[in-house]
């Protein structure tokens, strides 16, 4: 409503109200407002406000959306029942710091095949992702790359599989190829049965680009996966086929702007009323407690 | 002074003295809808937002709603100059609002939502949620 202040003075509305297209139209011809007209811009209610910034034609340039991977869907879905209340409210969990958690799929990778797929193989695949939605308001806090195997052996028992994870630079300004400025090596232990994603702590690994604000992280991965757990027996003819799901990338994020819930913040819960009254006593009216009248 | 009428006038209806009475006491009679909290859920499917905001599936921003009484006290945590803001709509300008039922405290929401770009983001937002009531 037209009285609404905050927003109205800031297009600093939280994301998730950016209606898309459908439902700002929706709106605009329930508030019978001119569409794109420049003059409704100072009419708009914040919620139009935030998408008629979007440019001058406000919602029509907007491109529809990208659907997400299912497997990426199901694992936030996951988190978010871990981390909030039905209702949505945040839960109380000691010692948690994030209050934004993102998870990119790569905008592209590329696997290079060997010649013949032998036992054994080193499979290596290139990947990008884009993280452009990260706002320079959010603090890395933690980054994890999600792994997930598909292997068409039905085998009970665990896999094991050598990683070597690189960082390439791409340095625009010479045509070379990119060049590998950090590299990883590590092992990944999984049980193909529960099928879960197995976890790869980055961050000491991404920190540096993320701080820097790069916008393209492109990666390289090795790989090659025996049968068995790393303590057995995990000889070579146990070399297993397994196709890499394109990974995810996962960031705990402290997003410190004014719309984000910051736990722990004096200033902003549990403040005391600026009156010089006391907290109203339990059973008062604020409460919504009708009996508290008298 | 209403014995004193009745003595000097004994035929004067009761009546008058009652309803000065009753008027007189109405400005200490609380309002019936008096300034407090009320639910109100919506789910973003209504608002056909549900393709982008995957969870919560509904969301009860709550409100305020009701007038504000005269003789607010301690009750709504309200500052002094709440009542002053009343005695200067009663007794020197009735243009001057009298003070209105807003929100005092919020809760905050976490939202999963998809982005244009298809990644997905778990938030957490403040004050999306009121809690609590207050005149000012």
């Amino acid at each position: 409503s037209p009285r609404s202040r905050g927003w109205e003075d800031s297009a600093e509305a939280p994301g998730f109200l950016a209606a898309p297209e459908d439902a700002a139209n929706q709106l605009s011809a329930g508030l019978q407002l001119p569409q794109g007209e420049a003059p409704a811009h100072a009419l708009l209610p914040p919620l139009l406000k935030v998408l008629h910034n979007r440019g001058p034609r406000g919602w029509h340039s907007e491109a529809p959306r990208l659907q997400p991977d299912s497997r990426a869907l199901r694992y936030m879905k996951r988190l978010y029942r871990m981390s909030a209340t039905r209702d949505g409210i945040p839960k109380a969990q000691r010692g948690r710091l994030y209050n934004t958690v993102r998870l990119f799929t790569p905008c592209w990778e590329c696997e290079h095949r060997p010649a013949h797929l032998g036992k054994g193989d080193v499979h290596s695949v290139d990947f990008l992702f884009n993280l452009d939605r990260v706002t320079a308001l959010e603090h890395l806090l933690k980054s994890v790359l999600l792994y997930s195997f598909d292997t068409s052996v039905p085998i009970s028992s665990s896999i094991t599989c050598m990683c070597h994870l690189s960082l390439k630079e791409h340095d625009f300004s010479s045509q070379v190829c990119p060049s590998i400025s950090h590299s990883l090596a590590f092992s990944l232990h999984f049980d193909v049965r529960k099928r879960k994603w197995v976890e790869m702590d980055v961050t000491s690994f991404l920190q540096p680009l993320i701080a820097m604000n790069r916008r393209n992280v492109h990666m390289a991965l090795n790989f090659t996966c025996l049968m068995g757990d790393p303590q057995g027996s995990t000889k070579l003819e146990n070399a297993v086929n397994v196709t890499l799901v394109p990974p995810s990338l996962l960031l705990y994020l402290n997003d410190t702007s004014e719309q984000a819930y910051h736990r722990g913040s004096s200033l902003r819960h549990g403040r005391k009323s600026s009156s010089p009254l006391v907290d109203p006593p339990k059973g008062d009216r604020g409460q919504g407690n009708p009996q508290g009248k008298r | 002074a209403s014995r004193q009428r009745r003595n000097e006038n004994p035929k004067a209806a009761p009546a008058t003295s009652a309803r000065n009475l009753s008027e007189y006491l109405k400005q200490f009679v609380f309002p019936q809808n008096e300034c407090e909290l009320h639910s109100f859920r919506l789910s973003f499917s209504q608002l056909r937002w549900d393709r982008w905001i995957i969870a919560p599936h509904r969301y009860s921003p709550q409100f305020c709603r009701g007038e504000c009484p005269r003789a607010l006290g301690h009750r709504y945590g309200s500052p002094v100059h709440t009542m002053v803001q009343t005695l200067i709509y009663e007794r020197l300008d009735p243009s001057v609002p009298r003070p209105s039922c807003v929100p005092a405290a919020y809760s905050p929401l976490s939202v999963l939502t998809i982005e244009p770009d298809g990644s997905i983001v778990y938030k957490e937002y403040e004050d999306m949620i009121a809690t609590k009531c207050t005149c000012r």
